[in-house]
């Protein structure tokens, strides 16, 4: 553990506490992809279903149960109690076009031809895409609220403190990981213009909107 | 073990 992942793991944190914060006080999930909610869902438990065979520390445990235990409420809450407020229209992403090119890679690039491992592979690949539903109906809408692109930030970045994280790993452990980096350097890209938008515009205290 | 450190991480 370092600096840089545990700042990155809070960030995580953050983002998912600032979406439930969101949803529970707007009593909405108007903004809100309902697609990208279910793939991290799908993430989650393909990667740390690994918590009853593979016992790392209980940080990791923890935050493990706490990942997928969020994912699922949130879904809960967008299909169920908010379900009004979920707009399906405008969350027209094609998931068949991330989930199957992610299986195919996750057959190729693993580091074991097993369950488990190709599991992992699946859900690095994933998520690195799994917030292009979201960036999608962003785009589409044109706008979004404060407290939704807060989300998005910390979300991003969390994926971008990984990379220093790694580039210190490299040195210190002299490790080196080619499917996370490779798809933790693709996730941290999809957010460059987001990431460009929020900083100039939401934190000098202006609307987030993108340029028609 | 995998030869992946990531396996550690979140």
């Amino acid at each position: 553990m370092n600096l840089f992942r545990l700042l990155g793991d809070l960030s995580h944190l953050a983002s998912i506490l600032v979406l439930l914060h969101k949803i529970q006080t707007s009593r909405s999930c108007r903004g809100i992809s309902f697609k990208t909610q279910a793939l991290y869902v799908a993430v989650f438990v393909a990667r740390y279903l690994d918590l009853f065979w593979r016992y790392i520390s209980l940080y990791n445990s923890a935050m493990k149960v706490f990942f997928i235990g969020s994912s699922c409420y949130i879904l809960y809450l967008m299909k169920y109690r908010y379900r009004p407020t979920n707009d399906p229209s405008i969350d027209t992403f094609r998931i068949e076009y991330l989930l199957v090119p992610c299986a195919i890679l996750s057959l190729i690039f693993n580091y074991n031809f097993m369950p488990t491992e190709i599991l992992w592979s699946f859900s690095i690949f994933l998520e690195s895409v799994a917030i292009l539903p979201q960036l999608f109906m962003l785009q589409r809408t044109g706008e979004a609220e404060a407290i939704t692109t807060h989300y998005l930030a910390a979300l991003g970045i969390y994926r971008a403190l990984y990379i220093p994280n790694w580039i210190y790993r490299y040195f210190t452990e002299g490790v080196i990981d080619p499917i996370a980096v490779t798809a933790g350097i693709v996730q941290t890209g999809l957010y460059l213009d987001f990431f460009y938008v929020y900083f100039t515009k939401v934190l000098q205290g202006q609307k987030f909107e993108l340029p028609a | 073990a995998p030869p992946s450190s990531s396996h550690d991480e979140l």
